[in-house]
This record gives C-alpha cells, sequence and structure tokens, in this order.
C-alpha cells in the first residue's frame, strides 16, 4: 500500500473535541475519486471558451458532453468498483460523470479498506464530524485509478457567526 | 453620506440605475453555504422591505438546494442571499446549503459532487469559504481544480472570497515566516473577490483596500497564462514596496481578479439589522450578481453566458473597473513585514485584483 495524498494533513483543529474512535458496525460513507480522462483537454477546451479572440468562445459544453470527455477509462471504473466489492461495499451511487463514486460501508470495513485509517468523532459546538486520526492508503493497483478519497481529513472550517464575524468600531470616522 | 452599505449605497457606487435588474427567462443565480448556514425566508422579505426601495427585486429565493436545518439563520447566509438579490436584483436565486447529510461527508465536497451532477445550474455561483493552501494535499486541490474547469466549460461563472486575512501568515521555525495563500482562492481557475472600503467609511468617496482583502500567489497553482503580463507589470512597478521574495512564490497563480466594497454591510439576520459586517464574504455576492445582471443582457440578445470570466477579464487591462490604487493588507506580525502584505498599486494589484466594478462600463465591454 501507499499514499494517495502523500501530503495528508492529519491534525486536528483545536477547537474539535476527539469523542472517541468509532464502532467498529458505525455507517459511514466515503467519496471516492476516480482519475479523470483527458484533463488536458478539459483544459484546452476551458481556455478556447474563456478567449474572447478564439473562435470557439462561447461554445460552452453540455454535462454530457463534459462526461464523455472526462469520464474515466473502463479500465478505471471497473478496478475501483472490483476493489470495493471484493471489501463488500456495494451500495454506492455514482454521479453523471461517472468521476465520483459514493458508498456507505462500516467503520470496520472502511478501516480494512483504507490502512492506516482509524475513525474517530470530533464535536464543535455540537456539531459532529468522522473522521480519520491518521493518514490512509490504498493498495498500489489503486493509485493510478484513484485521486483522492474523501471523508478522512479536511473537516469543515469554522462559520462567520463562531467568532469570524468582523464588526469594527466608529473611531474611523 | 450614509450610515453603512446597503444595496442602494452599493447600487449608486457601481452606477446602477433603477433600470439595472434582471429581465431574463433563462437566467438564475446561486450561494452555496456549507456549514450548517441557513438563510430565513423572513429576514430576506425584511431586508428588501428596509432596503429594496428604488429598484425592482425579488424577495424570495427561487430554489433551495438541499436541507435547511431549523433554528437560527446564519449572518453569513443571510448576508450572501441578501446582497446577490440585490445586486443581482429581480433574477431568480438558488440556494445551495450542503450541512453534509452523514457525518463523514465533507460538505464543500458534497457541493462539488451535486455540480457534477445536476444538468441544469444557475449560471453564476458565489462561495465563501476558503481553506489555508497548505492544510490541503496537493492532489485534493488538483481534482477539485479539475471540477472547476467542469464547470467553467459548461459556462458557469464560480466566484470565491479571496479571504480575510490579507496574505495570511505561516509561522515557520527559526522564525522565517511566510504569507499563506487561501484555496479554493488561488485556484486559476475561479474568480476570486477582494474587498475594499470607502475612504471615509460614512461618505460615498472613492474606495481603498480593505485591509483583511485576501490576496497573493498560490505555492501549489502555477501562474496562467492569462494573467502573466498584468502580475509582471505590477512586480516590476512596486519592487521597493514588495515584502521579501522569501514570503511569497512569485510564479504562482495571483489573486484576487477583482473587488467590491466588503466593509460595513447592513445585513437582516434572525429578523434583526446588524450593521458592521464586513468580510469578503460580502463583496462576493456583490459582484456576482452584477455578473448574473450582465448574463441577463447576454442571454437577451441570444448570447452565450460569460462562464469563466478571468482570460476576458484581463484582456480588458482594467477597463470598466474602478481602479484602487490606495492601502495595503495585513500580513505576519514579524519584524521583517511588521504586519504588511501587499500594497495596491495601479491596475492589477494582489489586493483589489484590477478594481471594483463601473457597473455600466462593464456591462458595455461584456455584452458584445
Amino acid at each position: 500500500s501507499g499514499y494517495l495524498e502523500f501530503d495528508q494533513d492529519v491534525l486536528i483543529p483545536e477547537d474539535w473535541t476527539d469523542v472517541g474512535r468509532l464502532d467498529p458496525s458505525e455507517e459511514l460513507q466515503l467519496t471516492f475519486a476516480l482519475k479523470q480522462q483527458n484533463v488536458a483537454l478539459l483544459e484546452e477546451t476551458l481556455r478556447l471558451v474563456s478567449d474572447p479572440d478564439s473562435p470557439q468562445y462561447g461554445k460552452h459544453l453540455s454535462l454530457q458532453e463534459v462526461a464523455s470527455l472526462v469520464r474515466p477509462s473502463e479500465l478505471t471504473q471497473k478496478a475501483v468498483r472490483g476493489w470495493l466489492q471484493s471489501h463488500g461495499i456495494t451500495r454506492c451511487l455514482a454521479v453523471l460523470t461517472q468521476d465520483f463514486l459514493q458508498c456507505s460501508m462500516t467503520a470496520a470495513v472502511a478501516e480494512a479498506l483504507l490502512p492506516g485509517s482509524r475513525f474517530h468523532r470530533y464535536v464543535r459546538d455540537g456539531v459532529s464530524s468522522v473522521r480519520s486520526s491518521a493518514p490512509y492508503q490504498v493498495h498500489d493497483d489503486l493509485h493510478q485509478h484513484l485521486d483522492f478519497v474523501g471523508g478522512l481529513h479536511r473537516l469543515p472550517p469554522r462559520g462567520r457567526d463562531a467568532g469570524g464575524s468582523r464588526r469594527r468600531s466608529l473611531a474611523a470616522g | 453620506l450614509h450610515l453603512g452599505v446597503t444595496p442602494a449605497i452599493l447600487r449608486e457606487r457601481y452606477n446602477m440605475t433603477e433600470a439595472d435588474v434582471g429581465s431574463a427567462q433563462n437566467n438564475s443565480q446561486a450561494v452555496a453555504q456549507f456549514l450548517e448556514q441557513y438563510y430565513h425566508p423572513a429576514d430576506l422579505a425584511e431586508f428588501m422591505g428596509m432596503f429594496g426601495r428604488g429598484f425592482q427585486h425579488q424577495s424570495q429565493v427561487a430554489r433551495v438546494v438541499g436541507t435547511q436545518g431549523a433554528g437560527k439563520a446564519g449572518l453569513e447566509a443571510s448576508l450572501d442571499v441578501e446582497y446577490i438579490m440585490s445586486t443581482g436584483a429581480n433574477i431568480s436565486t438558488w440556494f445551495f446549503t450542503n450541512p453534509g447529510r452523514h457525518e463523514s461527508q465533507e460538505p464543500f465536497l458534497q457541493w462539488m459532487v451535486l455540480l457534477s451532477n445536476m444538468s441544469d445550474l444557475p449560471w453564476v455561483h458565489t462561495v465563501s469559504y476558503g481553506d489555508d493552501e497548505d492544510s490541503l494535499s496537493a492532489a485534493y486541490m488538483a481534482r477539485i481544480n479539475a471540477e472547476f474547469m467542469k464547470a467553467g466549460v459548461r459556462g458557469i461563472s464560480l466566484l470565491f472570497a479571496s479571504g480575510d486575512s490579507g496574505a495570511g501568515c505561516k509561522h515557520q521555525d527559526k522564525g522565517q515566516n511566510c504569507f499563506r495563500p487561501s484555496f479554493p482562492a488561488s485556484s486559476p481557475y475561479v474568480t476570486t473577490v477582494g474587498g475594499t472600503s470607502f475612504k471615509n467609511p460614512f461618505k460615498m468617496s472613492y474606495e481603498v483596500t480593505d485591509y483583511i482583502s485576501g490576496g497573493g500567489f498560490s505555492n501549489v497553482f502555477e501562474m496562467p497564462e492569462y494573467q502573466v503580463s498584468a502580475v509582471k507589470a505590477y512586480l516590476k512597478s512596486v519592487t521597493e514596496s514588495l515584502p521579501p521574495q522569501s514570503y511569497f512564490n512569485t510564479s504562482g497563480r495571483a489573486y484576487p481578479d477583482m473587488a467590491a466594497l466588503s466593509d460595513n454591510y447592513w445585513v437582516v439576520s434572525n429578523r434583526v439589522p446588524i450593521p458592521w459586517v464586513s468580510g469578503t464574504s460580502a463583496s462576493t455576492p456583490v459582484v456576482g450578481g452584477m455578473l448574473s445582471l450582465i448574463n441577463d443582457q447576454r442571454l437577451l440578445q441570444g448570447l452565450p453566458p460569460l462562464g469563466f470570466l478571468n482570460p476576458r477579464l484581463y484582456r480588458l487591462q482594467g477597463q470598466a473597473l474602478f481602479d484602487v490604487t490606495e492601502g495595503c493588507h495585513l500580513s505576519c506580525l514579524d519584524e521583517q513585514v511588521q504586519g504588511k502584505g501587499f500594497c495596491a498599486a495601479r491596475s492589477w494589484d494582489p489586493v483589489t485584483g484590477w478594481g471594483t466594478p463601473d457597473y455600466p462600463a462593464l456591462l458595455a465591454a461584456l455584452r458584445s
């Protein structure tokens, strides 16, 4: 196994409190970002449809056309689905572009699927989030088929109401 | 003289007339929330009752995508929806709420997944959310950047607030600090909006930089072609006032792209009018609403929507925008820079971008 996100940040911000490891039977949802095809062509197409000097300017694509462009290869889709199925994960939803897969599974299955991961529940201001306290790995065979797995890191940032609001005194007047 | 920024003040400052309201059938705009932030319809109605006189507007959100929670309205959500509907007046407005249905979901990622799965979307989306670049993995940012491209090729304009920490600061060992860019503001495929203040906060005066306005240079994304000459010109023109080069990456994507007033707003939240609300999360929906109005005129003429704006914006070379040339934003409080980040300058700068919109001129420039 190896890291998909070699620079994963597993530091938990101080305002989140760890209330314990998830029970192995608890459900969680992970988002698998499958490797897209033709990303360079996507970038070039964006340049052409956004450049006012280009004859392609404004000739935007439909979602179906975008899907045709970036849809992961059959091999990638097969490899990822096969990997998930081999862990008994079958409850998955795909998006129209087929490049995201959202799957439900128990914490025990998720930890087996992603070696290194350890799911904990964190609480802040009455809101709870489930994230991994340690970096995750995936089997080397999957590296060429996945960009990242969502739902392990990246806790929600603090909102404006909770202290981010910046109000000024009238002194400036 | 005025007592703070309201829709009337914004519309006057940016030269919007009573006639500058939406009328196209197939136009819409959206704000997205990620932090269990909900707006309250009664707040919006009260806000428009208090501040919406003098221009045709809508007082209701056309569509809520996601589930609004119960309880108090969030200031962020109230601000976003009230102001995108003030400049983007009379345009159908959607509200995306993404609290994450499950504890393990990432709300921002959920929103991106949603965009990838909806064939009919508003043309303009404004988002007031960001994380420090260095807290995110390169693989994650690269993929989210590809998601922004997917939206751009569909003709969708994504606007992100540039952040409220100026150039930011990363405290490093041995006192070698550096600036701290924010993502998605630093993505080359979104339009990033910075903030300004009135020179005199209670007078319809010219605009100066808001010292909190996020801006700088990405450490992850290369500088895109569309901005190379503008940024080089800036770096050349301000050599004496530039922070030490060890603080930032001169070859990275530079932001913001443009700006609007971000200081001293009035917001109605939980039925209470609240003054002095500030931040680039105020300026972003203001610009978003104006771009929606320009889309409106384009759609009425049978033209496609603006889509990803930056290549065209930079081609304007500041035409149709009020150049902001005064003030600096904040950064590291250390001996070397003493809290000073970048400073505004003629043309593009990493505090206010190309400046703030002169609506009729911008409409004229982008309508054809």
